[in-house]
């Protein structure tokens, strides 16, 4: 009834874009905020 | 259907493999404590122009090659695109499986950052009330299915990661050797995320008032810690952006959360990333507020690589604990 799940640490989305050179357009195009995906407003 | 970025996900770096259908099909999942659906791609997604091979990028379900799939008709959409929900197939996390779990297949590929992720899918760990489709989550499943001893969860992040070891999600309990001391609990205030109130934030030995009128913390496992925005106010840049002498890392006061009326303080140590003798500062902004407008912080994985955390679902509370 208790089960350990091993977690990976992988390098972030942000940092493998900005490895790829796509992170700055990116950020420019669309503004990012942390709280983004916490939608207060949206009625679920 | 309105695709948006998956820049809520850009920090995220922790995730653990699962397995659904018959035979199973392995996927690495975030375990992501902001939302509430499981879904990973599928064979039958379709990559976005703007993709860098035009190919998705991730293992995919192949409901081919299980033995029980069927398409229920349904669709539901996220944030970052529209998923096609399966009939229950089961779920399988180590030990423990949940029989009929209903779960999402993209259809397509969600927005360009996916692409550079390192997991295929996210599984859900917030409340069934923020499940859009109204889809039962994994973790209702578990505990319909008493597949869990208790109905909590709890994560543990390593101080020094790597990918083969980043920490621990505990299912069904609490693992004591994870932490020291005591742990401090507090209300749910809001059953839709993991949030708690926050009482205090202090810089050194000063409170600072900030949460004089009330503030609410989201408990997320998946992202990097922010504070409002208008506490950073005249930097005019993103926080990660910040650079900072390592050598001056040292005198930086200790920032504390008092939740409860317990305080927990971050060491400058835990806040400030040290990259190859390159120093940031490991806390976002945000600007937006929460449901009761009132400013909003994230907890993420520099307090949570402190704090081990425990998701109470049978009391509506969090745990905090000294990792």
């Amino acid at each position: 009834g208790m089960v350990r799940i091993k977690l990976r640490k992988a390098k972030s989305i942000r940092e493998k874009m900005k490895e790829a050179g796509v992170l700055d357009d990116y950020l420019k195009k669309y503004k990012h905020d942390p709280a983004k995906k916490y939608r207060f407003s949206e009625d679920y | 259907v309105v695709d948006e970025p998956i820049t809520n996900h850009l920090d995220s770096s922790y995730f653990g493999e699962i397995s659904i259908g018959t035979p199973p099909q392995n996927f690495l999942v975030l375990f992501d404590t902001g939302s509430s659906n499981l879904w990973v791609p599928s064979t039958y997604c379709r990559a976005l122009p703007s993709s860098p091979s035009r190919a998705v990028n991730h293992a995919k379900f192949q409901p081919n090659e299980s033995s029980t799939f069927t398409y229920n008709g349904q669709s539901f959409t996220l944030s970052y695109g529209r998923k096609l929900t399966w009939r229950p197939l089961p779920l399988q996390i180590q030990s423990i499986t949940v029989t009929n779990q209903e779960f999402g297949l993209s259809e397509n590929e969600p927005t360009q950052p996916f692409y550079y992720a390192d997991f295929d899918g996210i599984l859900g760990m917030g409340y069934p009330s923020l499940a859009a489709g109204g889809t039962p989550t994994a973790l209702q499943g578990m505990l319909q299915q008493n597949q869990l001893t208790q109905p909590i969860f709890s994560f543990y992040f390593s101080r020094q990661p790597t990918y083969s070891y980043g920490g621990e999600l505990i299912l069904g309990g609490v693992d004591t050797q994870l932490f020291q001391g005591d742990i401090v609990w507090a209300p749910v205030t809001q059953e839709l995320y993991w949030q708690v109130m926050l009482d205090e934030f202090a810089i050194g030995q000063s409170a600072t008032g900030w949460c004089s009128q009330g503030c609410q913390a989201i408990v997320p496992a998946d992202g990097a810690p922010a504070v409002p925005g208008q506490l950073r106010s005249g930097r005019g840049r993103p926080a990660d952006q910040l650079w900072l002498n390592c050598n001056e890392v040292q005198n930086m006061p200790t920032i504390t959360f008092v939740i409860n009326g317990a305080q927990l303080p971050l060491y400058p140590s835990a806040y400030v990333l040290n990259n190859n003798g390159y120093c940031t500062l490991g806390i976002e902004a945000t600007y937006l507020p929460s449901q009761n407008g009132q400013p909003l912080w994230i907890l993420g994985d520099v307090f949570l690589k402190e704090y081990y955390t425990v998701f109470d679902t049978g009391n509506n509370r969090i745990g905090f604990a000294t990792s």
